[in-house]
């Protein structure tokens, strides 16, 4: 699962 | 943050800077594909749009700054200050072949469907194939400089190491993003025929040129 708003990575 | 991730980060930055250092030294852009190079500022713009909205990490936001204004330089060294080297004969791949795919399929397979979610699902489809019309434009040619290929063998470094970095992310927070994961996979796949002819020619000294 993941924060949708939230990509972390570049 | 892992070890893959940063090593991953690192090399997509560096393979940046050679870029740009190789245009800056030589005054000439010769080789090197203008429409690879929007592509990229395109990626960059649509994706790093969160730098308005999301706050992740001073890191995080260092990055993405640097990464756009370097894709901007470089995008302004190929068609403006060293606008007469550019090879705009053999630049000659047709961007609306790439566009249209990734911009149909960011509309259909996306997180949720909101203007700043089907923008970053469009950044992450349309990196996974930016780099053709470099590599078109090798094949057209049938040389690389030495300097181009050391660019190309640290961005597909980059795309190796993230992937080692979703292994990584997987076992240890149970996290993955399959747009991401397989668009990251897809794009490593199209720099193995040139990690090949690196590791077989370049690294033995050789020049990049193909029969």
């Amino acid at each position: 699962s993941m924060d949708l708003a939230k990509h972390d990575e570049l | 943050m892992n070890i893959f991730r940063i090593l991953g980060d690192v090399s997509h930055l560096l393979a940046i800077i050679i870029l740009l250092v190789k245009i800056h030294r030589s005054k000439s852009c010769a080789g090197i594909s203008g429409k690879s190079q929007i592509l990229f500022a395109l990626v960059f713009t649509t994706r790093y749009l969160d730098l308005f909205t999301t706050f992740i990490s001073l890191y995080n936001t260092v990055m993405k700054v640097i990464f756009l204004i370097c894709a901007y330089i470089t995008v302004y060294m190929i068609y403006v200050k060293f606008r007469k080297t550019f090879d705009s004969e053999n630049d000659s791949f047709r961007l609306e072949f790439l566009l249209v795919p990734v911009t149909g399929l960011s509309f259909l397979e996306n997180h949720s469907f909101t203007p700043l979610e089907i923008l970053w699902t469009f950044s992450i489809y349309l990196e996974s194939v930016a780099i053709l019309p470099q590599l078109f434009m090798i094949s057209k040619t049938g040389e690389a400089e030495t300097i181009t290929t050391h660019y190309l063998f640290f961005l597909g470094l980059y795309r190796a190491l993230y992937i080692a970095n979703w292994v990584w992310r997987y076992h240890t927070e149970k996290f993955y993003d399959q747009i991401a994961v397989v668009s990251g996979v897809v794009q490593t796949i199209f720099y193995c025929d040139f990690f090949y002819l690196y590791v077989t020619k370049v690294l033995k000294g050789k020049k990049l040129s193909l029969p």
